[in-house]
């Protein structure tokens, strides 16, 4: 399954 | 985390603290947009609401703060402080929030990954942030004779970003699925805006010269 990795970034 | 992704962040830290430290010891912020600044509080606010639902990292939260707590304290000093205030070069820097803030936040309704409130205005913060530096710009162009302090802000700003898409671009190739065009494109376009303003960077720093952009 996909991690959620879109909002980890500043 | 990545060496790119780290260096962009502390990139994007030392541009702040180079602005804090020009507004905070000198009491100036002659050569500084204020719409620009009032821009990334925008961006900023609206891209780190997540700070109070989704954890990430002890990292990640405190520079969030940072982001947050300069970005309001910068639009505070130069509308507020009252010896900073008289430097703000407000004649010059004319730009209208609207025709940014209006057309970021129409595209970020039709383009997000996803339409909730947190995607939308997650979108919304990306390309307000991509546009966000055109006030500054435009005020650099024209005052021309740009200060030491002034020109490090924004190279430090542009190489944050420049940074940032190496750090994709290494995540891409080690990362199974990621994959993330809002966020590369408005990316990318960002850093487009600064390649005007390296050149002319780069060849005062050859000629060993001041900062002069062409009128």
């Amino acid at each position: 399954e996909d991690v959620d990795d879109s909002h980890d970034e500043l | 985390m990545n060496i790119f992704r780290l260096a962009g962040d502390l990139t994007h830290l030392a541009s702040v603290l180079v602005l804090l430290l020009k507004i905070h010891t000198i009491k100036s912020c002659a050569g500084i947009s204020l719409k620009t600044q009032e821009l990334y509080a925008i961006v900023f606010a609206t891209r780190y609401l997540d700070l109070f639902t989704t954890y990430i990292s002890l990292y990640n939260t405190l520079m969030k703060l940072i982001f947050l707590g300069s970005s309001f304290s910068i639009v505070w000093y130069i509308r507020k402080h009252k010896i900073v205030r008289r430097s703000y070069d407000k004649d010059q820097d004319t730009f209208r929030h609207y025709f940014i803030v209006l057309p970021c936040f129409v595209l970020a309704l039709i383009i997000h990954e996803k339409f909730t409130v947190r995607e939308v205005l997650w979108a919304f913060s990306l390309y307000l942030e991509a546009v966000a530096i055109l006030p500054q710009l435009v005020l650099l162009q024209r005052t021309r004779n740009i200060d030491n302090l002034t020109g490090q802000y924004v190279f430090l700003l542009g190489a944050y970003r420049a940074l940032y898409i190496l750090n994709w671009i290494y995540r891409y190739f080690t990362e199974p699925h990621f994959v993330h065009w809002i966020t590369w494109i408005s990316g990318l376009v960002q850093t487009l805006l600064y390649a005007d303003f390296f050149y002319y960077y780069f060849q005062s720093m050859k000629n060993n010269g001041k900062l002069q952009l062409p009128a």
